[in-house]
């Protein structure tokens, strides 16, 4: 399933649910059909693309608790932002799947849980160009599933010291589930959001960070502190619907999304 | 505990760290002494405090396991930013016990654990003017801790659509630990925080949030967007640390503070 693409940091608010609906809005731009799976029992992307968690009577939760694809197939619901992209949505219970990975997620879910979502999405898969996973912040067990379920991981933080803090036990979990569960996991790349106008700070933390993932894994460009994006996501919309006031943004991510597309296209 | 205050919000990155030290600089700028408690097991605030997890003999996960005031006074240590500031760190295991509130807590922790940080900082309160909660991007365990221990909660926002659907279901919270444990908790005030410098998105989300809320119950001045405060932060530096350089904002938590001072001096 080589278009699965796991958005991660557990550190909060860098920007996963942003940069997942950016890639999603580029891909949409670019004609591939897409699906979006929301992995946050907050339900953000799900959300912003028009899912109404009250109504729904499948969602996300179900598939992890069943590992069924029949079950995904139910839950995929299309967006309200246009047919080319769909949405796995989340619900608020998804929380209660949100073990500790090792104790008690085997009194809760039993064995294997951590390859639920896999299992359940293989056969879907091949109706989507790019399927983009939402990840909470945290490292538990919703977050291994998008891992394991994934053939890159997009590592999205901002240029400050407290969200590069989360570099390490991101890597970490990476390379635990790429041993125990998924040998087609790579790390992709860090996407840097947020980045504020100049600041002599962020320089220093480019650096740092660069230091600690090597230059080579940041991705270029960075997405700067637009109040577009968070315009965009009031509205629900999709950035490249933002018109005008939004098309730099959305230039950005069409960037990013070829560099995404060149590692995930068949 | 009347001087016992909770920063909270489940949803990721508004500030809650941020804001906790702010208070917590401006507390140290008067002179009164401040214990702050670190109950993100991602542990930011015992980092910018100085606090060395892998070092640290006991911690908050302990204080939250016994529910006992012999431990947590033996896991108070002094911050590096002055004898007036102490913390009761986080360590990473602190996430165990960030279990379901119902049901599996009590498998793993026994019944009444969301009053142990209460039951066990009641007799080193005393020894402090201001107590300064730092809750984790979750409504679990952890935070409903922080909510029964305290007298106030502060809820601190950032002007977006995605920070603002946080606020529901922190109000149930509040209401229900308010119900069920702690009939001294108040909602003390939203804090708006990264307010951008000018935005009609920023303008818009200020009337929704007043809308919400009622326009008394948000904290005048707003928090700014200052790259200032993430330096502070990567140079584990209270802002009142950080010279001419952080002087407007720090002037800013001077304000917010006194207004907290307000409510919870003896
Ligand atoms: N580049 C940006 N410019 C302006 N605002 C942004 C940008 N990126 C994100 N935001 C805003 O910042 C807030 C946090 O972003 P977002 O919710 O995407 O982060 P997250 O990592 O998904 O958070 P969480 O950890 O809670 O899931 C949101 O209100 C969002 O609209
Ligand atoms: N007013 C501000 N101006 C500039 N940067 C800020 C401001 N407030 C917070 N930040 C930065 O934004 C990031 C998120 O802030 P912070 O960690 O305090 O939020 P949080 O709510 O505690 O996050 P989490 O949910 O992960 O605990 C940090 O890198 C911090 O330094
Ligand atoms: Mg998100
Ligand atoms: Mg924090």
């Amino acid at each position: 399933m080589g278009q699965v693409v796991a958005v991660v940091n557990q550190k909060g608010g860098v920007g996963k649910t942003t940069v997942t609906l950016g890639l999603a809005s580029a891909a949409m731009a670019r004609g591939h059909k897409t699906l979006v799976i929301d992995l946050d029992p907050q339900g953000a992307s799900t959300w912003v693309l028009g899912g109404q968690a009250d109504r729904l009577s499948t969602s996300v939760a179900d598939v992890l608790a069943t590992g069924k694809g029949s079950v995904a197939k139910a839950a995929v619901v299309p967006s309200e932002w246009s047919h080319l992209v769909d949405i796995l949505p989340s619900v608020p219970r998804l929380q209660e799947l949100e073990v500790l990975r090792a104790g008690l997620e085997g009194l809760v879910l039993g064995t294997k849980t951590e390859t639920r979502l896999r299992k359940a999405i293989q056969s879907l898969a091949p109706h989507y160009g790019t399927i983009l996973i939402d990840c909470p912040p945290s490292l538990g067990s919703l977050t291994t599933n998008g891992l394991a379920a994934a053939s890159q991981a997009l590592v999205v933080v901002e240029p400050t010291a407290l969200s590069l803090r989360g570099i390490d036990p991101v890597s970490q979990l990476i390379e635990s589930v790429w041993e125990r569960h998924n040998q087609y996991l790579d790390l992709a790349g860090v996407i840097v959001n947020r980045m504020p106008p100049r600041s002599h700070d962020a320089a220093v933390h480019f650096d740092e960070l660069a230091a600690r993932v090597g230059r080579r894994a940041i991705w270029s460009p960075e997405v700067p502190s637009r109040v577009v994006l968070a315009e965009a996501a009031a509205a629900r919309r999709a950035i490249h619907q933002m018109g005008a006031r939004g098309s730099d943004v959305a230039g950005i991510f069409d960037k990013l999304y070829s560099k995404l597309w060149k590692l995930i296209k068949p």
